[in-house]
């Protein structure tokens, strides 16, 4: 699966997810990749989030929504924390494996897995791309 | 930041003795080409909508939106970039296809664009753009979805074109205590049956 996430000049936020599915899934199945807020999501006072890992776990846990959802209703939870939370807790307690990427509306990124490596990168104003695969 | 882009490319179970340096090199200029084509899209002032269906796409294999950009020399290294489970390099189903999906979604108007079952669309996010943008729904799938990417332009290719033999070999390589192989495979593949089984499928690569 792959994915980006953007906050854009006009402060606007954007997330896409693309995806080939499971290796040797049922021919039908549908994965959380074309699920808007499950592998997908993004509104923009909040953040975009693109996910990639067990898609039914991301199905079940609503995890692109749920990491936004605390931000909405919690108290000043950053973006950080709460992919943190849905990914390391929700997610793994459940036995869910997969990570996410996401940028807020102040350009903050995360981008936390809970696997042990995920293929990923960010990009900011100085054009410098910073890739990683491993912790 | 002004602005800012950050993109995956699958997570999984990644050894690291699977990823020899060069091929690890590979994965690591495919990510960058993906970032540097949506930096120069966000850095223009593009919008974060195009940014990531830019970024994408060139994971998913095809890349032609930087015109005559200084990039665009980078970018025909990775032509049809096989390296990623989307688009060109898909996996595969137990039955031997690949059924590709994809999705996108603008956090200014909050409409969104979601396609699967596909298997004909060279690049499935930029589907998910048109039914975003030209349609009263959020999800389209299978014939009626490739039917709007035909008649929006979009490139169609032959299902062949997703093939890549690496993502063949994992397709063989499941555990063989599964369903076989259906009617539909390639006739020259039938004597060595995939399988699945939910105990022991390794869900990664495929994200």
């Amino acid at each position: 699966t792959v994915g980006a996430c953007a906050l854009d000049t006009h402060g606007d936020l954007a997330a896409a997810t693309s995806t080939g599915g499971k290796t040797n899934k049922w021919t039908y199945r549908i994965g959380d990749t074309p699920l808007i807020s499950c592998g997908t999501y993004a509104e923009n006072s909040y953040a975009a989030v693109s996910g990639t890992g067990n898609g039914e776990f991301f199905i079940r846990y609503a995890v692109a929504y749920d990491i936004v959802a605390q931000m909405k209703y919690g108290a000043n939870v950053s973006l950080a924390k709460a992919a943190d939370k849905t990914i390391h807790e929700t997610m793994k307690n459940a036995g869910g494996e997969g990570g996410v990427v996401a940028v807020d509306a102040h350009g903050r990124v995360a981008l936390p897995f809970n696997t042990t490596g995920m293929y990923r990168g960010f990009i900011k104003e100085d054009g410098v791309p910073h890739v990683a695969i491993f912790h | 930041s002004r602005f800012a882009l950050v993109l995956h490319g699958g997570a999984g179970v990644i050894p690291p003795d699977s990823l020899p340096p060069p091929t690890r090199e590979k994965y690591v200029a495919a990510l960058k080409e993906a970032l540097l084509a949506g930096y120069t899209v966000l850095n223009e002032g593009g919008t974060s909508l195009d940014a990531t269906e830019v970024a994408v796409r060139v994971m998913e294999g095809m890349y032609d939106a930087l015109g005559e950009s200084r990039w665009r020399w980078l970018m025909m290294f990775f032509l049809d970039c096989p390296l990623f489970n989307a688009g060109k390099g898909a996996v595969f189903s137990r039955d031997g296809k690949n059924m590709c999906e994809a999705s996108i979604m603008d956090g200014r108007t909050m409409k969104a664009g979601a396609t699967t079952l596909l298997t004909t669309v060279k690049n499935p996010i930029s589907l998910a753009r048109v039914i975003k943008d030209t349609t009263p729904h959020v999800f389209i799938a299978a014939p009626e979805a490739e039917k709007l990417a035909a008649e929006s332009g979009l490139e169609i290719v032959d299902p062949s074109y997703f093939f890549t033999e690496h993502r063949w070999k994992q397709h063989l390589e499941q555990p063989a205590d599964s369903p076989a192989i259906s009617e539909s495979a390639p006739v020259h593949y039938k004597d060595q049956p995939p399988s699945y089984s939910e105990k022991d499928a390794d869900p990664y690569p495929q994200g």
